[in-house]
């Protein structure tokens, strides 16, 4: 679970610098969807 | 400067980003496809739905999936565009009435000898 | 921002089958790029969708419908 949330801290900051950029924020529950596709790949 | 989350970083995924037992959605999972043609080595046992686990969903968008999404830094790999041309095949013949363009086509192509 | 050489080797040795492989440090940079361009595209794509249907936020629906694509 730790190693989950490490990958899943990093996504959220990507995603938070996306956020900024398109002026489009994330829910929690789409940040945790990414990290969940990016720890399966 | 070790893999795991400092304290502060810790703090800041439990404010910002973790789901909490109160959601709705607990927990997300990208099931594992099962192909029955293809013998999956480990054969695993295909994901039940549990309460508050989400399992996203590859094909519930399907019908979007004629046509290619605009990219970013990554463009569409071959395997992709085959992907995007099956599901354009698959909405063209969706809507087709009376006699299958497709079947026309192959049809020309096909000589009974060869069918042994 | 992006994800510690310290993360991906451990990432990595989850999948090695023996216990003494060892990764290189580039490959170990190259990886945590290749995951960086991963998530970033990921992000952009549900960006992109959410402002094309006007949503207030990239919801989960945004990334499931350009996620077949992302993952081919």
């Amino acid at each position: 679970q730790r190693l989950k949330a490490a990958v899943h801290y990093t996504v959220g900051c990507l995603c938070q610098e996306v956020a900024a950029d398109k002026e489009m924020p994330f829910s929690r529950q789409t940040i945790a969807a990414i990290a969940e596709v990016t720890f399966r790949q | 400067k070790d893999w795991f989350l400092s304290e502060e970083e810790f703090k800041l995924w439990d404010r910002l980003y973790r789901l909490r037992d109160s959601d709705k959605i607990k927990e997300i999972r990208l099931p594992q496809v099962q192909f029955l043609s293809l013998q999956d080595e480990e054969n695993r046992p295909a994901e039940e739905p549990t309460a508050g686990v989400h399992h996203l969903s590859l094909s519930e968008w399907g019908v979007w999936q004629d046509h290619p999404f605009p990219t970013f830094r990554v463009d569409h790999s071959d395997r992709c565009h085959h992907f995007v041309n099956i599901m354009q095949m698959i909405e063209k013949l969706r809507h087709e009435e009376g006699e299958c363009s497709y079947e026309l086509d192959i049809k020309s192509h096909l000589h009974m000898e060869d069918v042994s | 921002t992006g994800f510690r050489k310290e993360l991906v080797s451990k990432l990595l040795h989850l999948h090695f089958r023996d216990d003494k492989t060892r990764v290189g440090a580039d490959a170990l940079q190259l990886t945590a790029e290749l995951l960086r361009i991963f998530v970033v595209e990921a992000a952009v794509r549900g960006a992109r969708q959410a402002q094309a249907e006007d949503a207030a936020q990239v919801d989960m629906e945004q990334l499931e419908k350009v996620l077949p694509q992302l993952v081919c």
